[in-house]
């Protein structure tokens, strides 16, 4: 469903720790590399979206955001 | 389907399991009964037996925590992570924790997580599969409720655990995938009670028959209740939802259960109160609130909460008029007009439907408020209506939002 506005920065937040969490997405910790990070998580939302067979944007919409927000089981859906 | 790099497996066809504790959501042998199910759906496809130790140190340890529990996976407190376990290996390797701050059930209709539906996938992870991407299939990574007593493992999932495992070594007595089975087979672990019978009295085995979704287009087709969902608009029919988005161009197709997995199908009535993001499900004598996914604690409950007498045992339609921040009830050829402020019924009601809202001199399926008109539903009709002038403007078929 559609996010509340105000939501839309924690949303980000809880975008990042699902990937890390299931997509192995690691963040890099210092901002020098905060474009690379971005392209990063972009990579990452691709995968999520290919998995749960949503049309591959690499944004954080609305139908991506759902599909996270689901109850799940905690074992990532891809590995390193 | 898929497995864990190095794709680890048992070594061996005997493997034993342990329930380590309990959850107070459920009695324990409500608990033991989903979990020997669980692992009888493996076995049932596979040459493994499994058996239930009571102490020591059994393959697959089975535990209930909540938060951080002594691994590096700590649970999120409800919803979200629902459980997790490893694959097989010594030590923490095959075991399933599940998350104690779920709500944990024998059902799948109310509120909560049906133990045998996650232990079956956390047990899948014990024996070695990955998840699948695979909808429908048990290892797909997202929880979806649904009838336990005929459950049967997708081909996906046999597939997955016989590339593991190879298949039964004898045919089994009942068709592979059947579940529960009617009795006893060579697999079931050993230790379950010799009594077998399913918790729930075995009905006939007829394969449950949904009905098919209706095409958009069908001229007769009908809504059991609209409402409208931040900026959305939901109609639902059975199990079935169409969604209009101004966000999306087509019409999308999604089931009840996808999006509140513990509602049952079959809504009389829904509303939404859109200042307080919140959306109300009516089903027979109750109903729900829910914000986007959540279902708020403390529903169903019973439409008397509202004020009706208890001679109303379902209403037909109901629709907010968030101009005036009330909401219309529909029940037979009457309605009553509910205060969302004060959160009462307002005096004077119920009234004939016909003396106010113009050219509705029938009973209403569904109601929606849109653009600040209203659409009441009658069959494969929708009359558009201005109640503030009392016009009726024109009559459509219902299903005329789909660009037919």
């Amino acid at each position: 469903f559609p996010v509340v506005p105000e939501n839309e920065k924690e949303d980000m937040q809880f975008a990042k720790k699902y990937l890390e969490n299931f997509y192995d997405f690691k963040e890099e910790k210092s901002s020098l590399f905060k474009s690379r990070d971005l392209k990063h998580m972009t990579d990452k939302i691709r995968e999520m979206q290919s998995f749960f067979g949503l049309e591959v944007t690499g944004e954080l919409n609305r139908k991506t955001l759902d599909m996270m927000k689901q109850p799940r089981c905690g074992i990532p859906d891809v590995r390193s | 389907y898929s497995t864990f790099p190095y794709n680890p497996r048992w070594k061996k066809e005997d493997v034993t399991y342990r329930i380590l504790n309990y959850t107070p959501d459920m009695l324990q042998e409500d608990v033991e009964e989903a979990i020997a199910k669980a692992f009888q759906l493996w076995s049932s496809v596979t040459p493994l037996r499994f058996t239930r130790l009571y102490n020591g140190q059994a393959d697959i340890m089975i535990s209930f925590a909540a938060g951080f529990h002594g691994d590096f996976y700590s649970f999120d407190g409800p919803g979200g992570t629902l459980a997790h376990a490893y694959p097989p290996g010594n030590g923490i390797g095959g075991d399933a924790h599940f998350d104690e701050d779920e709500n944990w059930t024998k059902f799948t209709t109310y509120n909560g997580y049906n133990l045998f539906l996650v232990a079956a996938h956390e047990l899948g992870h014990s024996l070695g599969l990955g998840h699948s991407n695979v909808f429908g299939a048990l290892m797909y990574p997202i929880y979806m409720a649904r009838d336990t007593r005929n459950y049967r493992l997708t081909q996906d999932d046999i597939d997955g655990i016989q590339a593991l495992y190879g298949s039964p070594r004898e045919s089994p007595a009942l068709p592979t995938k059947a579940y529960p089975p009617q009795e006893p087979t060579e697999m079931t672990p050993t230790e379950v009670p010799t009594e077998m019978s399913p918790r729930e009295e075995p009905t006939e085995m007829t394969p449950s028959k949904t009905p098919i979704r209706p095409n958009d287009c069908d001229p007769d087709l009908t809504f059991d209740a609209i409402t409208t969902l931040r900026g959305e608009t939901l109609f639902f029919k059975g199990s079935y939802v169409w969604r209009k988005s101004p966000y999306f161009s087509e019409i999308e197709h999604d089931t009840i259960s996808s999006f509140w997995p513990s509602l049952a199908a079959g809504f009389d009535a829904a509303y939404e109160v859109d200042k307080k993001d919140r959306v109300l499900f009516f089903k027979d004598n109750q109903y729900w609130a829910v914000s986007g996914y959540s279902i708020e604690s403390g529903f169903p409950k019973l439409i008397q909460n509202l004020g009706f007498p208890p001679s109303v045992g379902k209403i037909d339609a109901a629709v907010h008029d968030q101009n005036t921040k009330t909401t219309y009830f529909f029940v037979g050829n009457k309605y009553w007009s509910f205060n969302e402020n004060t959160q009462s019924m307002e005096r004077g009601y119920p009234r004939k439907i016909a003396a106010d809202f113009q050219g509705i001199g029938h009973t209403v399926d569904a109601a929606l408020q849109k653009n600040g008109l209203f659409y009441f539903f009658h069959g494969s009709n929708q009359y558009e209506v201005d109640i503030k002038n009392k016009k009726l403007i024109r009559v459509m078929k219902s299903n005329s939002w789909f660009n037919c």
